[in-house]
């Protein structure tokens, strides 16, 4: 039963590939 | 004492950490979280609802004197008592610091991993394999830390081990069978060690540690 | 005081939370963001300060007194005064209600807009248009709890402000032109107010807010 609520989560599945992007970007941005 | 009730949905480890937090504190919590006194899905869409709770989220709590709160991490932390907080300012910075590590580094890999087992959703083998990384990487970031720990901040528990014990709890009991977790010696002794607090007992009831690594639920 | 050392690059909104705590409750930060003292990408992967901050990620803490801190949210409220941080047991859970609003449902659909336009992440138009129905949401519970309060959390102005603001920053710099905010005039009425003390001023700078909404930048 509560598996079914879960689905209703919010979750920031793709977090990684965010965090991921904006390290790579501050990292080229700061040579 | 912050007594009152907790809006919820059966079995939500979200809920589950003010729930544990109020074992500890002595807060009485009144659940609801089947009908007539609440129904997810309906109850917090009304009016009423949104009114006191905006986002229509759970958990959300409103105290006996009418205060509403949702959040979470917000409810667990007011119905904690002080030495669950932290006691001095670094261990109460100590305590914040271990809750958005929970939020921010173990919920997302962990939903990922978890969920395709639960058959709530797709299963994506890339997105998958990229969360057991993100798991192991966590679990050694514990394990290194509780190296020469009993708990996470200080010598008594807080609630930083509520939290982050509460974000670990499908992980422990859906696919870190034994193989997996067989590195983590410290993060299982701890683990375990806080399920088995009578506080947690009385919330959880028994947690059964996975012994074969979920799959996906096709 | 809690004086120390802030580890992070430059223009980091996330730094931006404790240095703007700091402003007000006089912590003297030294802020650590170019060579020598700190090369993002280098020195945070060192062993040394790894052993410090395992997750290896900005911005991080270490005070003068050796007491060392990651995670942002648990910065700030270290660095933060008590008033800033809620002087009752209730405006404490409001403002930590409000920092988790800002990860949970600030954070993660303002990333989906705003990166593409900065040339970080690919444009995808669907992720695009649901994460300005997501902002519009958040804009309008703002504008809502704002109709009649000047600040998030009691009369005056706390973590929780300083929180959502930063987390607001690249929305009304890069996204949120006048024809978009124009429906949010209570929460627009509120963020003017936050950039404009100078707390905010003296880490911010001027904040020049969005004049025709950034497309992607392919």
């Amino acid at each position: 039963m509560s598996t079914e609520y879960l689905s209703q989560e919010k979750i920031w599945f793709d977090k990684y590939r965010y965090d991921d992007a904006e390290r790579q970007y501050y990292e080229q941005m700061n040579g | 004492m912050a007594n009152g009730t907790l809006y919820t949905y059966p079995d939500n480890w979200r809920a589950f950490k003010p729930l544990i937090a109020a074992q500890y504190s002595g807060a009485k919590i009144k659940v609801a979280s089947s009908p007539p006194q609440f129904h997810f899905g309906q109850t917090n869409k009304t009016p009423e609802f949104l009114q006191k709770f905006p986002l229509g989220k759970v958990p959300a709590f409103q105290g006996d004197d009418g205060f509403c709160l949702f959040e979470s991490n917000a409810i667990a932390h007011y119905l904690s008592s002080e030495a669950l907080r932290g006691s001095t300012k670094e261990a109460a910075a100590q305590v914040l610091q271990w809750v958005s590590f929970a939020d921010s580094e173990i919920v997302p890999p962990a939903s990922t991993w978890v969920f395709p087992t639960l058959g709530i959703m797709q299963y994506n083998k890339q997105a998958t394999e990229h969360a057991k990384e993100e798991v192991r990487k966590v679990l050694s970031v514990l394990n290194e830390h509780l190296q020469s720990r009993t708990f996470l901040v200080g010598e008594r528990l807080t609630l930083a081990d509520i939290t982050v014990v509460c974000s670990l709890l499908w992980l422990y009991k859906q696919v870190l069978e034994p193989s997996f977790r067989q590195s983590f010696l410290n993060t299982n002794r701890w683990f375990i060690t806080c399920i088995n607090q009578p506080q947690f007992k009385a919330v959880l009831g028994e947690v059964k540690l996975c012994e074969k690594m979920a799959q996906f639920d096709a």
